[in-house]
């Protein structure tokens, strides 16, 4: 554990509360791509499951927790509780376009072909492609709410800290993990554009609106 | 995997 990936994981435990909080203090989802929730299911379900074969740390163990009981309470926050502020109209990405090239990919470029590893593998390229249908519900409306920008641009940082934690383990450890590396570069720089909106906008008051 | 260190990670 190094200062970037504490804070990588910090900057991602408060996405999800930002989310959270977002839905419940507003009891509405509107502006929020349940698509790209259910993608972060998927996400946590699949890259998780060594759970229940392999202890590494109570950290680590109460973190992966976390993450997977707060994407289903707001997958049941969005689909059940506040369904009827759901947006579901603009919500129209097709996420079996992200779903199978995806799992595809980790059968054809993994470290070993075993159920675990492939799963983890797909997790990984999933999560680095999950926002995508949460950006286009941004584009497609023009404009996010400030506590979804937050959101974000909490969740954008997570693994763009992961990155430099992985910078610092390769000289400090000699460690690097190719598959990771890659799909967590591709995963920072969809958000790069975001970043530049918040930065220039959000962070000067004003309400993340895209050009028209 | 042989190298777990990735694994620790979330």
């Amino acid at each position: 554990m190094n200062i970037f990936r504490l804070a990588g994981d910090l900057s991602h435990l408060l996405a999800i509360i930002l989310l959270l909080i977002k839905i419940w203090k507003t009891r509405s989802c509107a502006g929020i791509s349940g698509k790209s929730q259910i993608l972060f299911a998927v996400v946590y379900v699949s890259r998780y499951l060594d759970l229940v074969t392999t202890f590494i740390s109570l950290y680590n163990t109460l973190m992966k927790l976390v993450f997977i009981t707060s994407s289903f309470a707001t997958l049941y926050l969005m689909y059940v509780k506040f369904k009827a502020t759901y947006d579901h109209n603009h919500d129209s990405f097709r996420i079996e376009f992200l779903l199978l090239p995806c799992f595809v990919l980790a059968l054809l470029i993994n470290a070993s072909f075993t159920p675990l590893e492939v799963l983890w593998t797909f997790s990984i390229y999933l999560e680095a492609v999950a926002i995508l249908p949460q950006l286009f519900l941004v584009s497609k409306t023009g404009e996010a709410e400030s506590i979804t920008s937050h959101y974000l641009f909490a969740l954008g940082s997570y693994r763009a800290l992961y990155l430099l934690n992985w910078i610092y383990r390769y000289y400090a450890e000699g460690h690097y993990d190719l598959i990771a590396i890659f799909a967590g570069a591709i995963q920072t720089i969809l958000y790069c554009d975001f970043f530049y909106l918040y930065i220039t906008k959000v962070l000067k008051g004003k309400k993340l609106q895209l050009p028209a | 995997k042989e190298d777990e260190g990735s694994k620790d990670e979330l």
